[in-house]
């Protein structure tokens, strides 16, 4: 029921541009290039596929964006790490049994809507928010 | 405590390699993703297969649709002020298409109506209405003079009486002129409302149409369709609904 990312997905990157990033001695210890960052990725879910289309009028699909990648000090611009993630990893490196890494997650949800018929053909319009991944971060 | 370290260290989600879901696992996913967009989960309705719906409803919630999701990518600052306060704050936007329509027409007794009822069963329960229309499409008046203005007047029916006349509360009045075409939208919040807090109101709506002096107009040759129209012009009923604030989701 689901299908690889579309063709467009493959050369979105990170969005956070690396001309921003922290030079210096860190780049030796975490080379951003090659390394699996915290980024948005996409699966998307087609109703089409599903044999909803019959009764889901909009949209066709839904694209379930998620997040996924390392977050590795130093988390720099690229990363779009919070003060809170920096500490976290931080104390991660000082102690590593005990505190976790910063987790690659949402930093900004935007709503998504789905127009479909009941079974009374009245057509419903229902607004979801916080449901689509619109940035991630650390 | 290493076990409660280990919960801790475990508490960003693990990459696991992709595997192939079973065919049960698939039907769970798929109820999933149907709870999560509030879908009900069935095939498609009776009606929709085999003959189409009225059209007109679909066509208008689909432009709704459109600029619901426009509001999505930008914010909304794109549109028009009008479309812009109609959705603000609604989460459920409902369509309702005229399951009956009565004439009082020309072979009765003046005055002239007509009379739309809707099927609002459906309506979600713990939602409060923030805006309700209801539009019907006007062609030319074909008796009149072109300049000649129209009152046409929407009522909520609130209790019908066999021996006597219904009991009517006024929800819109609007002018227009008899050369007017295109369609119409009569504010009906409040009839909606009542029909939201309780069920066992009538759930029908009452058209007049009078001219400056009075006289009553039978609204089918003011030009107003009704069910026997066109497909794409059947007048329908379209609410905004507002969720109730809750802070969090419910456990499933």
């Amino acid at each position: 029921a689901v299908r690889q990312p579309r063709k467009k997905q493959h050369k979105r990157t990170n969005s956070f541009p690396h001309a921003n990033r922290l030079p210096g001695s860190f780049d030796d210890v975490h080379p951003s290039e090659g390394k699996h960052v915290c980024r948005r990725q996409e699966l998307y879910v087609s109703f089409q596929d599903l044999g909803w289309l019959n009764w889901v009028i909009a949209p066709q699909g839904y694209s379930a964006f998620y997040c996924q990648g390392d977050c590795a000090f130093p988390l720099d611009s690229c990363m779009n790490a919070t003060n809170h993630a920096i500490l976290q990893s931080l104390v991660h490196l000082m102690k590593p049994d005990t505190v976790p890494k910063a987790c690659c997650a949402p930093t900004k949800l935007s709503a998504t809507s789905v127009l479909y018929y009941d079974s009374n053909n009245n057509v419903i319009l229902k607004k979801h928010r916080n449901m689509v991944v619109k940035t991630c971060g650390c | 405590g290493e076990r409660q370290a280990a919960r801790r260290v475990a508490s960003c989600p693990q990459q696991h390699s992709p595997r192939r879901l079973s065919g049960r696992e698939k039907r769970e996913m798929q109820r999933e993703i149907l709870a999560l967009l509030g879908l009900p989960g069935r095939s498609a309705p009776a009606g929709a297969r085999h003959s189409p719906p009225p059209s007109a409803a679909p066509l208008f919630m689909l432009d709704l649709y459109r600029a619901m999701a426009s509001q999505d990518e930008d914010d909304g600052t794109s549109w028009a002020p009008q479309r812009r306060r109609a959705l603000d704050g609604a989460d459920t936007v409902m369509s309702f298409v005229n399951v009956v329509e009565l004439d009082r027409d020309i072979f009765y007794q003046k005055p002239y109506w007509k009379e739309f009822r809707f099927d609002l069963t459906q309506i979600p329960t713990g939602e409060s209405v923030t805006a309700a229309e209801f539009r019907i499409y006007k062609m030319q008046s074909v008796t009149r003079h072109i300049n000649q203005t129209l009152h046409v007047s929407i009522y909520e029916i609130v209790q019908d009486h066999p021996n006597r006349e219904s009991e009517l509360l006024l929800l819109d009045l609007q002018d227009f002129l008899a050369g007017t075409e295109g369609w119409l939208a009569f504010d009906v919040a409040a009839a909606s409302n009542h029909w939201l807090l309780n069920r066992k109101y009538n759930l029908a709506l009452r058209l007049y149409v009078e001219t400056d002096a009075g006289q009553s107009i039978d609204p089918g040759l003011a030009g107003l369709l009704g069910r026997h129209g066109p497909r794409s012009k059947q007048p329908f009923v379209v609410t905004f609904f507002r969720a109730s604030q809750s802070p969090a989701r419910l456990p499933r």
